[in-house]
């Protein structure tokens, strides 16, 4: 028996609303230690990762590990019926074909469940290693949503290089060029407005502007962003989600012929 | 012009 409670059940909405157009489907792999998802997209040229601890959950139990498939465009038809205050119970037997979600209201005059149909996938997954990036970027996540979409009007890809001076994008297409260059800024009090930038050596990367567009739909999860850059590997953006734990991206770069 | 990796490339399937 599967079943998670989170009292925030907007939350799930916001992921889902992040996830569901980068990947159509992805296995919800639970365990006792809480929920993740990795799944690519069609062309396997990005990655999605996500992690829920468990005890992010108001009330969180797994009996045995479980892997269910999910179709994103679905599960998004049915947290749309979700209240943005609601209460949300996800809930499944062991081997089960549906996947139960339960809606409270706040006041709870008013509970709602829907099953969904789960799928079976296959799918690959890819190890991860932990590594040490050349240059590490933590920046205001309305930021960087603000700096691809813009530059997405401009451009199809993305030169991203990280020096002393700062972390530079720069692009081109038929209209001219553009760079925007964000400097290391702790004088916010808050820390959720500083730009953080951590750099061990230069790094310059060409990243498809389309993907890093579609990244940025999870700024509503989380005030910063975690921007991370080695030469010739893909970039990996992260989102904290609270204390709930992290979505996170990982976008193959760009090679010259 | 610059071909898009694939993440195959970089990462192993485990």
């Amino acid at each position: 028996m599967f079943e998670a409670r989170i009292t925030q059940g907007s939350v799930l909405k916001k992921l889902v609303e992040a996830l569901k157009e980068l990947v159509t489907e992805g296995n919800f792999d639970v365990s006792s230690t809480g929920l993740t998802l990795q799944a690519m997209d069609s062309s396997h040229v990005c990655l999605v990762s996500l992690t829920l601890r468990d005890d992010g959950f108001d009330h969180y139990r797994c009996d045995r590990n479980m892997a269910m498939g999910i179709h994103f465009g679905n599960l998004s038809k049915i947290l749309k019926c979700a209240g943005n205050e609601d209460t949300i119970t996800l809930k499944a037997e062991d081997n089960a074909d549906t996947l139960t979600l339960m809606f409270e209201s706040a006041n709870q005059d008013r509970i709602s469940d829907f099953d969904l149909k789960l799928m079976s996938i296959e799918s690959e997954h890819l190890g991860i290693p932990d590594q040490d990036y050349s240059a590490e970027i933590k920046m205001p996540s309305a930021e960087y949503q603000r700096i691809v979409r813009d530059l997405t009007s401009i451009g199809d890809t993305v030169l991203i290089s990280a020096t002393k001076e700062g972390i530079k994008f720069s692009t081109s297409g038929d209209v001219g060029t553009a760079n925007i260059t964000l400097r290391h800024n702790t004088t916010p009090e808050k820390p959720e407005e500083q730009t953080i930038i951590d750099l061990k050596e230069p790094v310059a990367l060409t990243f498809a502007l389309r993907y890093l567009n579609n990244f940025s739909k999870a700024t509503p999860l989380a005030p910063q962003v975690k921007l991370s850059l080695t030469k010739d590997l893909p970039i990996f953006v992260e989102y904290q989600v609270g204390d709930l734990g992290n979505v996170r991206f990982f976008l193959a770069p760009k090679i010259d012929d | 012009k610059a071909n898009q990796g694939r993440l195959d490339t970089f990462f192993s399937v485990v």
